[in-house]
């Protein structure tokens, strides 16, 4: 199983066009492995991506330097998987 | 579980277990719901859609499908629950037996089997099919860019490790070759219905371009209602719109294609998460989703069966 252990969900506010083409720009960045659960659309809509361990930290100071507001939807995607799992055990145990 | 009366519909299931639960459900309900199996998957699964009928030859027919993305496990566990739902509702409910009285309802729960199977052996978030890429080492297509509907445009990705790669060429996937060569095959389908999951739209064409589709009022009219029906439950707003406008340029998509055969009533619903849970909805919300989905598609279905085209 892919361990998702440190992922965290980002969602992003975006207030103008110009926030948009920086967040786009991020999408661009194969090597953070950025997975946009809800990618950049227009100002306004929230954008949702999930950050794996080793790039939270770069994404999220790329996001202060350019002011675009975030906040953290999703603290650790793996402790959500684990719930859903222990969730689907306890209806099969039964 | 030993019958559908028992099933769980407030968990998610695997892919045996739900195709399990189709069998039962058609064993129960000889004569109103059979199985079909439209093709195979890359990995070789098969592909099954459940056929709802009281009879008639070819009739003008729904078509609703969930699970293209196979993450997206709210909207597989709502088509099981439309299955039920639909075996409870005919003979009950006169609207819903006036619309099965005379159209044909087909349901495709896992549009998406080898990702879907994926989801639960090695990777909860895989979205795409598990195709090989040739030139790649990355897996899969989006089947949600494939179809041959702008396909290659702008909104779809040409690199195989996108999230939104459309493939070599349209229909390059099994997946959706398969219910190409079925609707194209039936010929007789009036509306095609799309589910995804998240962020609370009701969508119609197109995606790939910014010229409204010539039925746009109508679709829109018809979009207000659907979602107002599905506000009343629960209070979940939906926004609705042109792909385009809506959210975003998608290119190869669905409901795009399906409109382009003439199939009027073409949309694309993407499923709640009224929280912080995107993909990773609490099987606590499957049964409140799938009840407010339920209104809407009603909403849908009767506007289909009351607007012969």
């Amino acid at each position: 199983h892919e361990d998702f252990v440190g992922h965290q969900v980002l969602r992003i506010s975006v207030a103008d066009e110009p926030q948009v083409q920086k967040v786009k720009e991020l999408e661009d960045l194969e090597h953070l492995q950025l997975d946009f659960w809800r990618g950049p659309a227009q100002p306004g809509s929230p954008i949702d991506v999930r950050v794996p361990f080793l790039s939270v930290q770069a994404v999220k100071a790329f996001l202060e330097a350019h002011s675009v507001g975030y906040e953290i939807m999703i603290e650790d995607v793996q402790a959500l998987l684990d719930q859903e799992q222990e969730q689907m055990f306890a209806f099969w145990a039964r | 579980a030993e019958s559908t009366d028992t099933f769980n519909y407030a968990t998610y299931h695997t892919l045996d277990e739900i195709y399990g639960f189709m069998d039962m459900l058609v064993a129960e309900n000889p004569g109103l719901v059979s199985k079909l199996q439209i093709g195979n998957t890359y990995e070789g699964r098969p592909i099954y859609v459940l056929k709802f009928s009281t009879g008639g030859n070819n009739r003008p027919a729904i078509w609703i499908d969930t699970g293209i993305h196979s993450r997206e496990w709210v909207t597989q566990a709502s088509g099981v629950w439309f299955a039920k739902k639909i075996t409870q509702d005919y003979g009950q409910d006169p609207t819903f037996t006036a619309i099965l009285d005379s159209m044909d309802i087909f349901l495709e729960i896992v549009t998406n089997p080898d990702g879907f199977a994926y989801t639960h052996s090695k990777n909860r978030m895989w979205r795409k099919t598990r195709s090989l890429n040739p030139s790649s080492a990355c897996v899969g297509v989006d089947p949600n860019r494939n179809w041959d509907a702008g396909f290659g445009m702008a909104g779809a990705s040409s690199n195989p490790c996108s999230e939104t790669y459309r493939g070599k060429s349209a229909n390059s996937e099994v997946e959706v070759r398969s219910i190409v060569d079925f609707v194209k095959g039936h010929g007789n389908i009036k509306a095609f219905i799309s589910i995804h999951s998240y962020s609370q739209l009701l969508l119609y064409p197109y995606g790939y371009k910014t010229e409204p589709a010539p039925d746009q009022q109508e679709l829109d009219q018809l979009s207000e209602s659907a979602v107002t029906a599905l506000a009343s439950l629960y209070g979940t707003k939906f926004k609705y719109g042109s792909i385009i406008k809506a959210i975003y340029q998608a290119s190869g998509s669905t409901v795009d294609w399906t409109y382009s055969q003439g199939i009027k009533y073409s949309f694309t619903f993407e499923l709640r998460d009224t929280g912080r849970y995107g993909f990773l909805l609490p099987a606590s919300q499957i049964i409140p989703t799938a009840q407010e989905t339920w209104l809407a598609l009603l909403t849908i279905m009767e506007h289909t069966l009351n607007h012969p085209y």
